[in-house]
């Protein structure tokens, strides 16, 4: 282990909002391979979770990882995990390295 | 064949 290293961090977002308010770009096979937060809208499920920021790269959603995963794929499986009544919350796993 | 030097942009998806 060393200072260089990779960190990840585990954002629990409570389904707080109608809305999840993210726009990501990237997947794989484009030059950003692995989902970008790209916005976070005020009022939405993330904003008022306070702990993911623009710039973070998700690397999991529900302990599901996104590599390899092309944009519309991964989108999907975003949507999916913010739809289902299984859970009132998204766990997302981030790292601030892209 | 053109070789492709760099991978395409992504599109943007709201969620």
């Amino acid at each position: 282990p060393g200072l260089l290293e990779p960190t990840s961090t585990l954002v629990r977002v409570a389904k707080s909002a109608s809305t999840l308010g993210i726009a990501i770009e990237g997947g794989a096979n484009t030059r950003q391979p692995l989902p970008r937060i790209v916005t976070i809208q005020r009022g939405g499920s993330a904003h008022n979770c306070g702990q993911l920021r623009v710039g973070q790269v998700i690397l999991e959603v529900n302990g599901v990882s996104l590599r390899g995963r092309e944009h519309r794929d991964a989108a999907r499986l975003i949507a999916e995990a913010f739809k289902t009544n299984e859970r009132d919350h998204v766990d997302f796993l981030v790292t601030e390295f892209n | 064949r053109e070789k492709r030097l760099t991978l395409p942009p992504s599109e943007i998806t709201l969620l």
